[in-house]
């Protein structure tokens, strides 16, 4: 028996909403120490790995580790139903073949329940395991989601080059060319506007712009992204959830 | 013109 509630609608909602666009389903792995996915898009080129901590939950129980296999499609029409400040508790039992999904309005005496099909989903994973990382990036992510929107008119890749005290993000494309600069900043009375950027090596990656399209679409999900950059590597985009996190792995481009 | 890497080419397949 899978039982999880949630303070607010509105985390599950963009959770689903970050995740849904890059794959159409995936399963949730449920333990006694909460809920994770690892998911891939079609073209294997961008993976997603959610860890949705027990503590995230108002109330949490997983007797038994289970797999629920879910649309993400779907579950985004669902919960789209209730109210971003409903408490939202999913629940399963073991061996189930649907997920219940019920809202309760915390002002009105209203609760609407719901239940969702599960998948057979046969998905195999990468080991992704611990990475080194040569430069590391914090920046307000709706800081990063504009500089991925504004260099996507100018092409298809978005390369990221990172130095002891600048990252650099340049766009070369038929029209024209684009480059912004950041630069590490201490604000002390706005600290998620801060930026900080440590290097032990330096970086200069390239990666597709329609990949980092649906990677920015996590940005409601926190103040902050951290970018953890390795030579030759994946890159990592981490937003983090008031206890875990959604992280995306994403394949560089490489010259040919 | 730059190549598209898949993830596959630096993770194993658990």
């Amino acid at each position: 028996m899978l039982e999880g509630k949630f303070e607010e609608a509105s985390l599950l909602k963009k959770i689903v909403e970050a995740m849904k666009d890059c794959v159409s389903s995936c399963n949730f792995n449920c333990t006694e120490n909460g809920i994770s996915v690892q998911a891939v898009d079609n073209s294997r080129v961008l993976l997603i790995s959610l860890l949705i901590e027990k503590d995230t939950f108002e109330e949490y129980r997983c007797d038994r580790n289970i797999t629920l296999g879910v649309g993400l499609g779907s579950l985004s029409k669902i919960i789209g139903n209730g109210a971003n400040s409903d408490y939202l508790t999913i629940s399963a039992d073991d061996d189930a073949d649907k997920l219940n999904i019920i809202f309760e309005d915390k002002v009105k005496d209203k609760i609407s329940e719901y239940n969702l099909k599960l998948l057979d989903i046969d998905a195999d994973l990468l080991d992704v395991g611990p990475m080194d990382t040569d430069a590391t990036i914090t920046l307000p992510s709706a800081d990063f989601a504009k500089i991925c929107k504004d260099m996507k008119v100018l092409s298809e890749s978005l390369q990221i080059i990172v130095t002891k005290d600048s990252a650099l993000f340049q766009s070369v494309g038929d029209i024209g060319t684009g480059n912004i600069v950041i630069r590490p900043k201490t604000d002390i009375d706005h600290p998620e506007e801060s930026v900080t950027i440590s290097l032990d090596k330096p970086i200069d990656l390239s990666f597709g712009s329609k990949y980092l399209s649906d990677i920015i679409k996590a940005t409601s999900l926190s103040q902050k992204v951290t970018i953890k950059l390795t030579d030759q590597s994946p890159g990592v985009f981490e937003y983090k959830l008031p206890s875990g996190y959604l992280r995306f792995y994403l394949a560089p481009k490489f010259d040919e | 013109k730059k190549k598209q890497t898949t993830l596959g080419e630096f993770f194993p397949t658990e």
